[in-house]
């Protein structure tokens, strides 16, 4: 008989493995987790989202993605880690208790499907979707520079053998599209975090322009506070501010289209980095990657949860 | 499968803007095969770049070349995704 506890998340899995899990854990939770698909990838696998939820209907929610860049393991694995954390620690834990007895949480574990299912094939360097891209034998768009926000400008790329295609056009990526239509027909999501991997950081819009977001000044509060609660885990600094300023100019990401689109609290992380293995980071990483990820993380859904808007 | 025998993450830190530029560059270069794992940013923050073993000694030369300091972060990555494999085997089989 399998179950949670089975599950080792000190380990990378395959998408099957995950999948499989997935179940087991709505299974071992059935009156707090539930499994949704939101769609289909390109390759026709199964977009799946778990929801956390303690009952009411279309409330508030937060919406959590992880492995959007398939490459870059630690965060699949950080998402299952996560969504275990999540589903143990209601009615254990008072932050999450009062997050979950008034808001909804929306996981997906594996935002790019085919492009996971692939790095454990055939590449383990893949990063983008698995698209066919007509007239070019290049593969794949870059699903953080599919959106609509900024979409096309010099912060991606045009050349589909880029690893930052941004694709034909805003939203062409099933991956992507899913999460649009979900977002948009919710309704209600009020705080999207899109979590990566390397680089230690904990970026807020905007990516594709200068110009300040108007709530740049509380998202920034709000991340200086996390990146400060993720310090006290095991010491790992992070940076933390606009992805333009922080990083480089990037048209068509996750958190620029959420924020366009009305949700305040958009986040995205790069997790870990030790210097040595760049996403490569071997196993024994995960869970105190996961953990003090959660330190953050926590403190941005409580934060969600006491400012509603 | 595809195989990353003899590739290299070198981590790049460029002085200026005139060196990001350069780096930029690189990833124009098709026949390099060069894979921005950290992207250029701004003057003094490291970008990451896997390097092709046949590429090697062309983007080492072109680095020093113009005085653009690095040094080897992953210095045969398929050792690593070799090492990754075998965790994971053990693991299932635990």
């Amino acid at each position: 008989e399998r179950s949670t506890s089975t599950f080792d998340f000190a380990s990378y899995h395959t998408i099957d493995e995950i999948y499989s899990w997935m179940d087991t854990l709505v299974a071992d939770h059935p009156d707090l987790v539930s499994k949704l698909q939101i769609g289909q990838s390109y390759e026709n696998r199964s977009l799946y989202v778990l929801k956390f939820s303690t009952g009411g209907s279309n409330r508030s929610a937060i919406w959590l993605d992880t492995g959007i860049h398939s490459r870059e393991w630690i965060t699949q694995a950080t998402g299952a880690w996560t969504a275990n954390k999540i589903a143990e620690e209601y009615g254990q834990d008072p932050s999450v208790t009062a997050i979950l007895d008034g808001m909804d949480i929306f996981l997906e574990i594996i935002a790019n499907p085919d492009g996971f299912a692939y790095t454990h094939s055939s590449n383990r360097m893949w990063r983008k979707t698995r698209s066919i891209n007509a007239g070019s034998h290049c593969v794949g768009v870059d699903p953080n520079r599919n959106w609509d926000a900024g979409f096309g400008g010099s912060g991606s790329s045009s050349n589909p053998c880029s690893e930052t295609y941004r694709g034909p056009y805003a939203h062409s990526e099933r991956e992507v599209k899913a999460i649009v239509d979900f977002i948009l027909g919710h309704g209600n999501v009020k705080s999207v975090i899109s979590i990566h991997s390397y680089s230690q950081m904990l970026l807020y819009p905007y990516g594709y322009k200068t110009a300040p977001a108007p709530d740049h000044q509380e998202l920034n509060e709000v991340a200086k506070k996390a990146v400060s609660d993720l310090a006290a885990v095991y010491g790992t600094k992070y940076t933390y501010g606009s992805i333009v300023d922080t990083i480089y100019l990037a048209d068509g990401t996750t958190i620029d289209w959420t924020y366009d689109n009305g949700v305040k609290y958009s986040f995205t992380f790069e997790l870990r980095d030790t210097g040595c293995y760049g996403f490569i980071l071997p196993s024994t990483q995960i869970i105190p990657t996961a953990t003090e990820t959660w330190a953050a993380l926590l403190d941005i859904m409580v934060h969600v949860l006491e400012h509603p808007y | 499968e595809q195989l990353f025998v003899g590739d290299q993450v070198l981590r790049i830190t460029a002085s200026n803007e005139e060196q990001i530029a350069l780096l930029r560059a690189l990833d124009e270069q098709t026949e390099l095969q060069v894979d921005f794992w950290r992207h250029p940013g701004s003057p003094g923050h490291p970008a990451d770049l896997r390097v092709p073993f046949p590429s090697l000694q062309a983007v080492k030369t072109l680095l020093e070349s113009k005085g653009i300091s690095y040094s080897i972060m992953i210095e045969d990555l398929q050792k690593l995704l070799d090492e990754e494999k075998k965790a994971m085997a053990k693991s299932r089989r635990t």
